[in-house]
Parts: C-alpha cells; sequence; structure tokens
C-alpha cells in the first residue's frame, strides 16, 4: 500500500518506499525496473603520456569502473489529472527529474535536469543515469546510426578484431543519437534521447547514458582548456527528455514494440514547431 | 532568402564536430551560439510571413489589391520554452498558439505553456472548448537563478490530428472564473 505508481492504459511505473523507480509493466510484461542518477570521478592524468591523459572535452576517462551515488532516497511529489500522471523527484541540490505519462501515449517521459555540477572538492564529475531492468541480455545491447540503423554491440567486444579492454567502462561506451535499446527472448526496453549522448550497457539489462560533464583538467588534445564552463558565475545546468518504451520482444504483435519506438522517435524528433501570437482580436474575429 | 541562406550557412558549420560535441574553446561554444540565434531570428521572419500569407488564404475576407492584410498575427517563437519561460504565455491575457506539424503524417501534441496562475480556457477552431491541466514548474526549474520568468505553473492540452505539414491553431484566454491549483497526490506524500 506505501508503493505509488503512476501511468494510463499502455504504460504503469511503480516507485518504491524510498522514492525511486522500481517496476515498469506495459504490453502484459512486468519487470523490475529502476533508474538512478550516478556519477564517475574523472581521472587526473600525465598529458605526456599518450594512453595516460586526462578525462576531458575528447576523453571519458574515469577515474575507475565504479561509479558514485547520489541520494538513497529522493524526495517525491505526485500530481496527477486527466491528461498527465508525473512524479517530481529531487535527489539532491543539483540533480532533479520529473516523470510523466501522459495519457493515451505508450512511452513514459523523464524530464532530467543537472547542474552545476559541484567541484568544490577538486574533483572532475560525469553524470550518468542508469535503468537497470531485469532482462537478460546478455552483454548485446544496440545504439543507432543517426537514428537509421540500429547496431549491435556486445560488450568487451569488437567485431573485426580480437580486443582486451583497460578500460571497461569508457571502453564500452558508443554514440548515442536517438536511441539505446537491449531486449531478450521476453521483454525489451528502449530510451529515445532528445540529443546525442554517449551511452552503454556494462551489465545485462542495464542502460546508461551520460547527461552532463564538469571537468577540471585539459585532455591535451587541442582544445587547452578543461570542460569547466562557468556561465552566470556558475556551473552550467542542462536539462533535457529521455522517452522510456518497455514491453515484449515478440514480432507477432502489432504493432510491434520497434514500431512504436520509431514513431516515438519521430514524433519526437521532429516535433511540432510552436508559434506564439498575443492577440486583441476576440474569439469570434479570431475563428 | 538571405535569410534562409544564413541558416543554411550557419547549418554546415554546425557540421564540425566541436559544435556537436564541445570540443571547441569556450569563445568559439558561445559564437556557435550566437550563429545559430542570428539563423533562428532571422528564418522566424520567413516562418512568420508564411504562416501570415496560409491565414489570409483562410480569411472570408476578400483581398483586395493593395489593401491592408485582413488579419496579421507575430507567430513568435519561445526559444526558452524548454525552460518553462515564455514572455507571450506570460504576459498575453489572450493569446493564439499555432502548431506546424513538419512530419508526413497526422501527429498529436500533447502542449505545455508556462503561465502565471491557473484561469486559462483554451479554443480550438471549431468552438470546442478544450480539456486542461494545471502542473506546478518543478521547483528546481523555478529556483534556477538565471531564469527570468513568472511561470509557476504549466498549462498542458492535447493538441490532437494536427495535418501532415499543417497547422493549427488554438485560443488561449484568461478567464474571470475560478480554479483549482494543482496540489500534491495527499495519498502519496
Amino acid at each position: 500500500s506505501s508503493l505509488i505508481d503512476i501511468g494510463n492504459e499502455f504504460i504503469r511505473l511503480t516507485f518504491d518506499t524510498n522514492g525511486f523507480l522500481a517496476n515498469v509493466e506495459s504490453d502484459g510484461v512486468s519487470r523490475i525496473v529502476s533508474q538512478e542518477f550516478l556519477y564517475y570521478e574523472a581521472a587526473i592524468g600525465d598529458n605526456r603520456e599518450f594512453a595516460n591523459r586526462s578525462s576531458g572535452a575528447y576523453i571519458f576517462r574515469p577515474k575507475a569502473d565504479r561509479v558514485r551515488t547520489v541520494t538513497v532516497a529522493p524526495e517525491i511529489t505526485v500530481y496527477r489529472g486527466d491528461l498527465v500522471e508525473e512524479v517530481h523527484q529531487k535527489f539532491n541540490d543539483w540533480i532533479s527529474q520529473v516523470i510523466r505519462v501522459y495519457k493515451g501515449q505508450r512511452y513514459a517521459e523523464f524530464e532530467w535536469l543537472v547542474g552545476p555540477i559541484p567541484i568544490e572538492d577538486g574533483v572532475g564529475k560525469e553524470i550518468i543515469t542508469r535503468f537497470n531492468a531485469d532482462i537478460k541480455s546478455e552483454g548485446i545491447f544496440y545504439t543507432d546510426s543517426n537514428g537509421r540503423e540500429m547496431i549491435k554491440r556486445l560488450k568487451d567486444h569488437r567485431d573485426t578484431w580480437r580486443v582486451k579492454l583497460l578500460e571497461h567502462t569508457a571502453g564500452n561506451y558508443y554514440p548515442v543519437t536517438t536511441k539505446i535499446a537491449l531486449e531478450d527472448e521476453h521483454a525489451r526496453l528502449a530510451i529515445l534521447t532528445d540529443r546525442a549522448q554517449g551511452g552503454s550497457s556494462l551489465a545485462d539489462g542495464s542502460l546508461e547514458l551520460m547527461v552532463h560533464r564538469r571537468l577540471l583538467h585539459d585532455d591535451a588534445f587541442g582544445v587547452d582548456e578543461s570542460l569547466n564552463e562557468t556561465a552566470y558565475g556558475q556551473g552550467l545546468v542542462a536539462r533535457g527528455k529521455h522517452y522510456l518504451i518497455f514491453g515484449s520482444s515478440q514480432l507477432d504483435q502489432s504493432p510491434t514494440l520497434q514500431a512504436v519506438e520509431r514513431f516515438t522517435q519521430l514524433e519526437k524528433t521532429v516535433a511540432p514547431w510552436t508559434f506564439l501570437s498575443p492577440t486583441n482580436y476576440s474569439y469570434t474575429q479570431w475563428r | 532568402l538571405p535569410h534562409l541562406g544564413f541558416m543554411r550557412e550557419t547549418m554546415g558549420v554546425m557540421q564540425h564536430h566541436d559544435a556537436v560535441t564541445g570540443t571547441e574553446k569556450q569563445k568559439v561554444a558561445y559564437d556557435y551560439a550566437r550563429h545559430l540565434s542570428v539563423a533562428m531570428r532571422a528564418c522566424s521572419a520567413n516562418a512568420r510571413s508564411v504562416l501570415n500569407v496560409l491565414v489570409e488564404g483562410d480569411s472570408p475576407r476578400p483581398k483586395r489589391y493593395g489593401a491592408p492584410r485582413p488579419f496579421k498575427f507575430e507567430f513568435k517563437t519561445c526559444s526558452l520554452l524548454n525552460i518553462s519561460s515564455c514572455d507571450v504565455s506570460e504576459q498575453s491575457e489572450r493569446f493564439v498558439l499555432t502548431l506546424y506539424n513538419p512530419l508526413g503524417h497526422t501527429t498529436d501534441e500533447y502542449v505545455r505553456l508556462p503561465v502565471p496562475d491557473v484561469n486559462y480556457v483554451v479554443k480550438d477552431y471549431k468552438d470546442v472548448v478544450l480539456d486542461i491541466q494545471y502542473v506546478p514548474v518543478a521547483e528546481p526549474v523555478q529556483n534556477l537563478t538565471f531564469r527570468e520568468s513568472q511561470a509557476k505553473y504549466e498549462l498542458i492540452f492535447l493538441a490532437s490530428e494536427l495535418p501532415a505539414f499543417g497547422y493549427k491553431s488554438y485560443y488561449i484566454t484568461k478567464s474571470n472564473g475560478h480554479h483549482m491549483k494543482p496540489v500534491p497526490d495527499p495519498e502519496n506524500m
């Protein structure tokens, strides 16, 4: 009875008593799905050595293959109405999120707000959102190629040579222009982005996307500045959206989940243009 | 044409990996932003002009040669809508929202407009009052130090069946009626 849920006729999200996403039900499939914000501490290297450079504008290089948590219990507030149900989450002073489900839509929207990333501790930080699902993806995930073909990725693997990764996190990151997805024989999880981001799947059923970064050292690839923007006297605040689409991975249904993803992707990346006009006309004159 | 040309050139410059990924010096980043801003502003004049021609085409009044166009709208673009800030929706007693669908098929769109209060009425062109909902602008967003906005709420409604390569307009006005402010679900506090 203490669980919280929001949803519509297609998709339902359940949150645990700590305020984190805990379960998603859609398409007749229900799985444990969690989501949280984490960060990697940036490596500080010796830029005189090619293989030991700092994390910077050109390279993502965490100090260790280990993430830091930002909170154990976000504050949450729930708003419900006839058109949309929303959960407002506040993770800490610099990370918050609104999760929404609109009536009649098959996706859940995650609008995140990250920044200014604190650097008083002298540590550069690279912030990610991570979804963990009870899906046995066996190291396989898919990222898109400029919104068109989906490319199969296998963890710690390259198709054309035998690779031995020394940096397991960065070495498994791939560009995500609009979509990253994984599946097993029963369930499928896809996250659509509103902009190009780096992403990966570092464990079965896990998808992560990098949303913001603030670094204190140059990586010596030519920009000659650390990635530490200080607009308005503080770090930048980034705001963006992810769309979660979840359901059966079977292809015998209509529409298939991949078709839903494709239409949603088009509707979000080529969204209607909005124009506003103040007017003195009455409604009748306007008509 | 010069407006469109400037946008084309800007988009050409934006193909550089520096512009896409952020591997440029900060002053170059500012310059990229300036170029995009100017191009968007220039092309908004084209959009305004084209939309006013479309509106005139739908108008029942005959167009006379040399006569002023019967109706003209500003068709402003609110580039800060993504941070829930828009002068028109926050300050106007009545305004028109126009949505142009660039897709090749009909689509629906949930509109979210930043507003200072909860007393608005939204009508479509068929004189139908639409269902609306208010949600508070998320607290951390309201507290962003650089955000100059009076909006405390977002007005939400469904713009349905926007035609392919076409537009729909909605008439939004403040009402005298009393509306309920959105409150959190008490069972989930």
